[in-house]
């Protein structure tokens, strides 16, 4: 999956991928303050492209606001919703909302989930469906932060910790391996990374095609700009 | 804060009294919901960080709830059970630079009526010469009936007093009423309704912002002045017309790539300032350091024309680049002064200080901190005193605190803002003259007991040493006193103090005086108990934790270790807590805080997806 950070106020964007075998439960969202734990499992490809390079999506996430006592489960096919011992299940193929005291959901048909969690965060889930014979490639997931700013400083996780805000900056433009995809160091969190020019599509206005979105892309499964390394936010469950 | 319209604030007061610095502030807010159905009403203040709640009630129906102080642990369970029952409605913290904010929330029925009112309580500290109250007032609306009032006794008599208002117009300028004698000062502001009002008959209220009353008081006896009631006794500490010691002072500099873009500008800026302040018998070095560490000169150079305007050519070159390493800088500053006072280049009589300024934690080098800690005390010895400063929010305060703390210094944080330089140049301000070294408060042992902290290892200029404790005999009529303490002379004073009579003193106000100074050796003794429990050996820490929490249930104080509960009417377990933040929750609010202040229109997205 490939994670982007957009920074309006700066006109920039960071972003990085971040890999492991298919099946690993990664933490995304970790707020204990405001009781919220957002988690996603990745899927590989159907088989090993051409290339050799097994590219792994989330499919599943797992969505907990323990104060609120409300959990998600959002995967590829369906969503179930767990709220006061009740349970409801909506199907991606049926469009339908849903409002609630703690909860509100709005499902466009077989393309995104926006759910807003009372006083605490706004995302939407966007389902990517592929064509099922596709020899490659399945039907993946993309999780969008819109609303963050209600969560709590103490607020972690892939993305979470960029809730904060980040510096950075940028210097030393070099030419790269490809030419439309310059070098540069970048100095963060007190550390000088070597990053690259490139781009990242944003599918949220066009779940298909996507809209390409300059960044500064981090190597090494976003090491340096992460907290910690990848390994660290692996989980061992959804919830 | 409330429904307009079908809610009526109909007062809100502001109560300051301050006797010999120690301030207890009460603010009530009265509102009235004239709706036909129950209303939710919010009561929303700041504070200063230094003061601790010590008491909050809500009146309803004429039935009053009291907040409790209780161990933070134990409130905690108390509200996460509540939480997780789906019952209650209000955590109550948050924090600014200087402030913070303290907010709950009612439902009233119709038709009736709440009183909040909340008290808290700070010594406040002198510093630059003065003493300063902040009074944060940001009503939503006009209120009927709203006032400040401050009434200040200081025994030892006010050399002046000052009162302004940030939101202060040229019409409301004169309803700041002040009335000052020798020993008491009464300040008052009361804006009628139509006063508060930006314009005739439109919404809002000019009242927004912060009521500041600063003043100072005589300094007659070198000695200072030890004020006696009920039982205990406070000594103030501030000389006058001492002369300033010189110092040499090694300024380290982190140039590491996170202080690119505005903070190194603004260390530029601020850098340039300070060399300009510097006294011409000082003598200063500069180091700057990111994985490597250089210094302008190989020893330190004395304060001259020449020498200050090179080091400044030197400033404006420091440019950001690589990591953090701290442990190397540091040592090389305290390489550098023990080397030069070895070689006899600096003078006897003077004092040696570094002035660390950082961003970040040290990630290059020595990285473990207990280690750079032990390295950087072993060296300095006890021989100089170390300030750091934390520039913005991903610095480690506890680091920089602890480290200065053991090396006879203190740390300040600098907040990120377009005022970073100005931060930068008042704290230089505040350690820039040092008065006297080692400062010795004695008072006879068979007298007191439960002293607060009575050596200090440097005293400031405009700034002022207090002691309190408890006397063993009620009735003493001659407190011997006796300071010592190395300065540019050394100053020796011995001498005695009598309780005064407080009914001649204050004939119509005898009774203020009442719990006050019990109050202030509370406060100062759980103050100096929170920053004990952060260093030393962890039986010391745990001891100290564990007095300071005693005390602050003993005195009703909400400290970062207590909570103050409050029980809702509308059910006996959905409490209210006020917390005080510690430090790094602070941090943790700024971050975010700046985050929310700074939200751009177009607000950042995280997200993940594939392609």
């Amino acid at each position: 999956p490939h994670f982007m950070i957009e920074l309006p106020d700066k006109n920039d964007a960071l972003c990085f991928n971040i890999n492991d075998k298919p099946g690993t439960i990664f933490n995304l969202v970790r707020d204990p303050v405001s009781g919220i734990l957002v988690n996603g499992q990745i899927i590989g490809d159907k088989k090993i492209p051409p290339d050799g390079v097994i590219n792994t999506y989330f499919y599943r996430f797992g969505i907990t606001h323990w104060t609120l006592g409300v959990r998600l489960e959002v995967n590829t096919e369906f969503i179930t919703v767990y709220q006061g011992g009740e349970r409801i299940k909506l199907l991606w193929s049926a469009p339908s909302s849903l409002k609630g005291p703690n909860v509100d959901m709005v499902l466009t048909k077989d393309r995104s989930l926006m759910v807003t969690l009372k006083d605490s965060v706004k995302f939407v889930i966007l389902l990517h469906k592929v064509w099922e014979k596709h020899p490659y490639h399945r039907d993946y997931l993309g999780f969008y932060t819109l609303d963050s700013h209600l969560l709590s400083p103490s607020a972690h996780g892939l993305l979470g910790q960029f809730y904060h805000g980040i510096e950075y900056e940028v210097s030393d433009l070099r030419p790269g391996e490809v030419p439309e995809r310059p070098d540069a160091t970048m100095f963060v969190k007190g550390q000088q990374l070597n990053v690259t020019r490139g781009w990242q599509r944003d599918f949220r206005n066009d779940v298909k095609n996507g809209e390409n979105v300059p960044c500064w892309f981090i190597h090494n499964n976003g090491t340096g700009i992460i907290d910690g390394d990848a390994s660290d936010y692996i989980v061992s469950g959804l919830f | 804060n409330a429904d307009v319209g079908t809610v009526e604030v109909h007062s809100f007061t502001v109560d300051c009294a301050v006797r010999s610095r120690f301030a207890r502030t009460i603010m009530t807010s009265t509102a009235i919901n004239k709706g036909n159905a129950a209303r939710e009403i919010s009561f929303e203040v700041e504070l200063p960080k230094t003061a601790f709640i010590s008491n909050f009630s809500m009146e309803i129906e004429e039935q009053v709830y009291v907040g409790q102080v209780k161990e933070k642990e134990k409130a905690k369970q108390q509200y996460d059970k509540a939480v997780s029952a789906g019952k209650t409605a209000g955590l109550v913290k948050a924090s600014g630079r200087k402030m913070e904010k303290f907010s709950v929330s009612v439902n009233i029925a119709s038709n009736s009526k709440v009183t909040f009112v909340m008290t808290y309580e700070e010594l406040l500290q002198r510093t630059l010469g003065q003493y300063e109250i902040v009074i944060r007032v940001k009503p939503k609306e006009p209120v009927q009936e709203f006032k400040i009032v401050s009434n200040i006794f200081e025994p030892q008599g006010i050399s002046y007093i000052d009162a302004h208002a940030t939101f202060l117009t040229n019409d409301l300028l004169p309803l700041v009423e002040k009335t000052v004698t020798d020993k008491k000062a009464h300040i008052s502001f009361s804006p009628t309704i139509e006063q508060q009002r930006k314009c005739p008959d439109c919404p809002g209220t000019i009242i927004d912002g912060d009521f500041i009353i600063k003043y100072d008081v005589n300094r007659d006896k070198n000695l200072g002045d030890i004020q006696i009631a009920n039982g205990y006794f406070v000594h103030f500490f501030a000389p006058k017309d001492l002369t300033r010691l010189p110092k040499n002072v090694v300024f380290v500099i982190d140039r590491s790539g996170s202080m690119s873009g505005t903070k190194m500008q603004q260390t530029r800026e601020a850098m340039i300032k300070i060399l300009e302040d510097l006294h011409p018998e000082d003598h200063f070095g500069i180091i700057k350091f990111d994985s490597s560490v250089d210094s302008w000169r190989n020893s330190l150079s004395l304060a001259t024309e020449e020498n200050i305007s090179e080091a400044m050519a030197y400033v404006k070159k420091i440019a950001h680049r690589g990591s953090t390493n701290i442990n190397a800088a540091v040592l090389k500053a305290v390489d550098m002064l023990v080397t030069d006072r070895e070689a006899k280049r600096l003078p006897e009589k003077s004092i040696d200080m570094i002035i660390l300024l950082t961003d970040g934690d040290p990630t290059t080098g020595e990285t473990r901190i207990p280690v750079i800690q032990e390295n950087v005390r072993n060296a300095i010895g006890g021989n100089m005193s170390l300030y750091g400063l934390g520039f913005g929010n991903d610095v480690d305060y506890g680091f920089l605190d602890v480290m200065s703390r053991e090396n006879k210094g203190l740390a300040r944080r600098i907040y990120t803002g377009a005022d970073a330089a100005l931060q930068l140049q008042g704290f230089y301000d505040e350690v820039s003259s040092p008065l006297l070294l080692d400062v010795d408060l004695r008072y006879p042992d068979n007298a007191v007991e439960s002293l607060t902290t009575n050596h200090f290892s440097q005293l400031f200029n405009g700034s002022e040493i207090i002691v309190a404790g408890r006397l063993t005999d009620n009735d003493i009529d001659n407190f011997p006193v006796e300071v010592y303490g190395q300065g540019f002379e050394d100053f020796s004073e011995i001498g005695q103090f009598s309780a005064v009579d407080w009914s001649v003193m204050y004939p119509e106000d005898d009774y203020i005086f009442g719990d006050f100074t019990e109050r202030l050796w509370a406060y100062l003794t759980i103050q100096q108990l929170l920053e004990k429990s952060k260093t030393g050996a962890a039986d010391e820490k745990a001891n100290a934790t564990a007095k300071a929490l005693d005390m602050s249930l003993q005195y009703s104080f909400v400290t970062p270790l207590t909570s103050m509960v409050v029980t809702k009417p509308e059910a006996d377990d959905s409490p209210m807590i006020a917390d005080k933040l510690t430090e790094e929750q602070r941090q943790q609010a700024e971050r975010s805080g700046g985050v929310s202040y700074y939200r751009p229109s177009t607000p950042p997205t995280y997200f993940v997806d594939g392609d």
